[in-house]
């Protein structure tokens, strides 16, 4: 753990009194290897250190008898000013029904997290919309989410085009009465341009309320390219977070923050339609040191 | 970045952060700059076109020991087990690995063992039909053991050449699922011997630091002999492999690079190498 490590930097200081620059910029490495090892981005470790680094040669550091906490304490609080203080919700429009559209790379989570928000938000009578027309079996997934939540789902197979769907599913909505709306969409990699147009057309199309990127927790440090291209495109409003009932460390989801400036709303904790948690930024500062 | 840059503190840093940002992992990289800044210390690599020649030797040295190809046995239905965390491409894996041996005039049996996971069988099915194989199955639901177990009879029964088995997605930490895991591939070497003769980890090409411990993990479980990276289409550069290789020397069999049938290539660490580099 980044406690351990820094233990490890301050245990040598025993005998010297006052800490000085070095132990700092020892200090400093420390929570930089903690931080790559937890897959941070390379470029948001840097800024990130160099925040940490002046806060810390300002604070009570260097008269403390236990840096080492000291700095941890400055680490935490630099990660909870990144991450946000609050959970952020979806918000539910005042004008029903309110759209909320899924978009992710490949297999990160998107079609699972669809029937987990219908099923949390299940009191606003939600409709799931198979937008996902490639994928062998996408829309019969997102079926048979549906049909294990009494959860109602529009498709119309996968000869039609995602955007026509899109848009008529929001009519739909509006005529029967549901008061969310859940696309999920296809898997597509960030550099496919094409793929990368459909969902900026289903976007124009239909003016999603809510647009959150679905993110693995294991993702590396091209999660950071991904979501910048994701956000320039579509504008996201938030993240979804997967796979956290895993041991990844999820530092993706600090240069995700970093880049994009949007909030974690939610993390995924299990493969089951009941497993969405509100996200907390205290949860993942622990687990980011370890 | 490569090219004639002299060579200096600077170019050092931007060799690493290529590294790390490539998922190299922040162990693996500072074992290969080690060396390479030694010899740079004592002058022995005159500019950036030498560095970079003297880091891919390294690289590959690491994982020329690791590429192998994924062969089957002379005799007998070879048993492919195919595993892997949550999503990571094992189902499309599995259709490119079929397409890629009915090319070659073999014989192949597909059983559907994720019984769990919402339409995962509909999914195999689809793939079975477009690449012209048939597919073992059962109701969704029911014991992936059952379904192992008749896919393996069924492959005896009909002789086939090789049968490639799909599981559900499992998170490595998931002491029980592990467990479901050792049990699938007992069932299969009770019905053929030496079965599973191939058992495949697919990993994710856009994860990072875990994948090592899905390989630990997994081979842990299992007796995984090869590798698979997918999604190398993308912009990951699928780094985490090195350390793979370096600490547990796994063999490295095979690379996804697209959706399609036919996006399947057997891992090549030059051309992995010269990708790493941009
Ligand atoms: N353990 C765990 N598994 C998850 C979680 N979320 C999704 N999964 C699993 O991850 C795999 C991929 O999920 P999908 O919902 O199919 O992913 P997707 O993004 O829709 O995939 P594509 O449509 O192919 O891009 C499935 O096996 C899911 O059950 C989670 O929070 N935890
Ligand atoms: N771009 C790209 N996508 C891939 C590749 N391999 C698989 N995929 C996509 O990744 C997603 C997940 O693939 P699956 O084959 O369902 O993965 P899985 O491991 O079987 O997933 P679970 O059974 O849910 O654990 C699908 O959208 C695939 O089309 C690849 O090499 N490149
Ligand atoms: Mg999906
Ligand atoms: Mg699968």
């Amino acid at each position: 753990s980044l406690s351990d490590r820094l233990d490890g930097v301050f245990r040598k200081l025993r005998g010297y009194g006052k800490l000085n620059e070095k132990n700092i910029q020892d200090a400093m490495r420390q929570v930089r290897l903690a931080l790559l090892e937890a897959d941070v981005h390379f470029r948001v470790v840097k800024d990130f250190v160099k925040r940490v680094q002046e806060r810390a040669l300002g604070a009570a550091i260097t008269k403390s008898l236990t840096p080492g906490q000291e700095v941890v304490k400055v680490v935490y609080a630099e990660l909870t000013d990144l991450m946000g203080s609050e959970h952020k919700g979806l918000r539910i429009s005042s004008k029903p029904p309110t759209i909320v559209m899924l978009a992710g790379l490949q297999g990160s989570g998107k079609t699972t997290s669809a029937g987990k928000l219908a099923k949390l938000f299940s009191a606003q009578f939600p409709l799931l919309v198979a937008c996902d027309v490639y994928r062998p079996a996408a829309v019969d997934q997102l079926k048979t989410l549906g049909k294990q939540l009494g959860i109602q789902v529009y498709d119309e197979g996968t000869e039609a085009d995602p955007v026509d769907i899109a848009t008529r599913a929001v009519e739909h909505a509006k005529a029967v009465g549901h008061r969310l709306v859940i696309i999920d969409t296809a898997g597509r990699l960030a550099i496919d341009e094409e793929m990368m147009a459909e969902v900026r057309r289903i976007k124009k199309r239909v003016m999603p309320h809510e647009i959150l990127f679905v993110a693995d927790a294991m993702s590396g440090q091209d999660a950071v390219n991904v979501a910048k291209r994701f956000n320039d495109d579509l504008e996201i409003d938030g993240v979804i977070l997967t796979k956290m009932d895993g041991d990844a460390r999820g530092g993706a989801a600090l240069s995700i923050r970093a880049v994009t400036g949007k909030p974690i709303k939610y993390i995924g904790v299990g493969e089951k339609l009941d497993g969405l948690e509100a996200f907390h930024p205290t949860r993942l500062a622990d687990r980011i040191l370890g | 970045v490569s090219g004639g840059r002299a060579v200096d503190e600077d170019l050092l840093d931007d060799v690493e952060e290529l590294l790390i940002t490539a998922d190299v992992g922040v162990q693996t990289t500072f074992g290969m700059m080690e060396p390479l800044r030694r010899k740079v210390a004592r002058g022995r690599i005159e500019n950036s076109q030498a560095l970079f020649q003297e880091l891919k030797g390294l690289m590959l040295g690491i994982l020329r020991g690791s590429a192998a190809s994924l062969k089957l046995r002379p005799q007998g239905p070879t048993f492919i087990l195919v595993v892997g965390v949550n999503g990571a491409g094992k189902t499309t894996t599995i259709a490119k690995l079929a397409h890629r041996f009915k090319e070659e005039e073999k014989k192949v049996l597909l059983v559907a063992g994720d019984t769990f996971r919402a339409g995962a069988i509909e999914q195999l099915q689809i793939w079975a039909d477009r690449v012209g194989v048939p597919l073992i199955r059962q109701a969704a639901g029911s014991d992936p053991g059952a379904v192992v177990f008749d896919g393996a009879k069924a492959a005896l029964s009909r002789r086939v050449d090789v049968v490639i088995v799909d599981t559900a997605g499992r998170l490595q930490t998931k002491v029980n699922l592990m467990e479901e895991l050792k049990k699938l591939a007992r069932i299969l070497g009770r019905q053929a011997e030496g079965a599973p003769h191939e058992v495949l980890l697919v990993l994710d090409g856009t994860t990072g630091q875990n994948a090592l411990s899905q390989a630990k993990l997994f081979s842990e479980a299992v007796p995984v002999t090869g590798i698979v990276l997918t999604k190398l289409d993308g912009s990951s550069k699928g780094g985490t492999i090195l350390s793979i290789a370096h600490q547990m020397g796994l063999p490295i069999k095979l690379i996804g690079i697209g959706e399609r049938m036919t996006d399947l290539r057997d891992f090549d660490p030059d051309l992995f190498v010269d990708a790493l580099f941009g």
